[in-house]
């Protein structure tokens, strides 16, 4: 099982949508994946068409139970309409796990307790994390075996790049020697912008190694599924996102 | 003096780009301002042309110390090359912040006792936030007399919304009673999607006597400026974006 955390503090850079479009684009290649939604927004779980207001007990049948229990995934997991897709639901309660995990020792594991406890067949785990560097998105990259950074094609989303490596160093020299980066993805370019390529470029120089040789380019048809609760591929298959979604699925399941 | 801090969990929705604008709107109208860097990321700095490697002490010469130690306003606020407007930096140590004040009794007033001790003679001052609802943003929201909330044409912005609007509830009826909603900013406004007509008309139905008349467009321009170190007035002050922060600018003096 391979477990990829997709994390930026920077917002709203596209992690929930490749968290979303890659662990569907996995499920339709056929290798059995789940969405966690470690983010307090839910977008991750909005996205795939589950609203908070159809959930029982937050604390009970949601992420935050991995948290506060050490539950099992198969626990909380539950299964989305597209087949080989499942999904453990985001909620807004997750902020007060931030401050209840403070004065505990193992702040930063409690998500990978419960992870090594699972015994799911999924073959992917994708993590979708909150804009920040605090202790849920620590916990998981202390829970993940990869992280695939999404980098928007603009200014303010490179500046804070070499930040987000070194916290990524602070963790494999911690609490998780395993962790590698999977890559940096760059998301939303526009080519009629210059500004894109200038990104995109310095991504190139800088994490040559690192970039993912898919872009994932700006366009309409992303920022409209998630209002159909649907990933690309199945919102808008011929699409140029899904083309993009797909090319990254494939780049993924190659390393 | 009016505080205004600009808040929405959701991330990439504007908030950055809202306040660097607004404060260097209202200087330029001869309105003294300060603009407050809350957020670790510190890019309404890096948006002015201040860079965290320049900062010889980010526990003292940054907001850090406003939290930390009670410091004034006129003590860490510097000027910028704009008249009229002054900035006090962020700093990625503010992440340090949300673990340190949980153990305070006074954990989310610190910040409003700094502000209150402060005597500047600056007429307003502009807070940016963090993407969270963590405890710098709960700081900010107690600090303040005002909030106004960006949020993208898009439909993942508009569903954090409520969830907002019930947390500056919560902090008008716990510290804060005066706060009020300045105002809801669409921002990234695309004329040529559907989606963006869709999610204003859903911002004028269910907040109709809360949504600014201004509406800010997409437009690379504004992408651009912080690569620059200027607010979009001064790195193209006849482009759309410009004309659309002088609107807003003029709507909040109206208030
Ligand atoms: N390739 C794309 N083209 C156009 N819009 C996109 C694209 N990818 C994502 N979006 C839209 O941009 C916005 C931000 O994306 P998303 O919410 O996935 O980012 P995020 O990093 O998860 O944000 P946050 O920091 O709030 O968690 C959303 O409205 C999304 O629908
Ligand atoms: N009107 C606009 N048109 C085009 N791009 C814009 C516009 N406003 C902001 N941007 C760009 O969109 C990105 C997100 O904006 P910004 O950083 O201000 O949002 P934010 O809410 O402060 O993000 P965060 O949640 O990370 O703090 C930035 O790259 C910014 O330059
Ligand atoms: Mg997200
Ligand atoms: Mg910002």
């Amino acid at each position: 099982m391979r477990v990829i955390a997709l994390a930026n503090q920077k917002g709203g850079v596209g992690k929930t949508t490749s968290a979303v479009n890659l662990a569907a684009g996995l499920a339709q290649l056929g290798h059995k994946s789940i969405v966690i939604d470690c983010d307090p927004q839910a977008n991750a779980s909005t996205a795939l068409g589950f609203f908070e207001s159809d959930i029982s007990d937050p604390f009970m049948d949601t992420c935050y139970r991995l948290f506060s229990d050490s539950a099992k995934l198969e626990d909380v997991a539950i299964p989305t309409q597209f087949p080989g897709l499942s999904i453990v639901r985001g909620t807004k309660h997750l902020v007060g796990i931030e401050i209840e995990l403070v004065s505990f020792e193992d702040r930063e594991s409690r998500l990978r307790v419960s992870m090594n406890a699972s015994s799911t067949d999924a073959e992917f785990v994708i993590i979708d994390t909150p804009p920040s560097l605090g202790l849920l998105t620590l916990n998981c990259l202390v829970a993940a075996d990869e992280v695939i950074i999404p980098v928007q094609c603009e200014f303010l989303s490179l500046s804070g790049l070499a930040r987000l490596l070194n916290i990524v160093r602070a963790v494999q020299k911690g609490d998780n020697p395993y962790l590698k980066v999977c890559g940096v993805l760059a998301t939303m370019f526009d080519s009629r912008t210059k500004l894109s390529r200038e990104v995109t470029n310095d991504l190139a120089n800088h994490f040559p190694d690192l970039l993912f040789s898919t872009v994932v380019p700006r366009s309409v048809k992303m920022a409209e599924a998630p209002s159909y609760g649907l990933p690309i591929v199945e919102y808008a298959p011929s699409s140029a996102g899904a083309k993009a979604y797909m090319d990254l699925t494939r780049e993924v399941l190659e390393k």
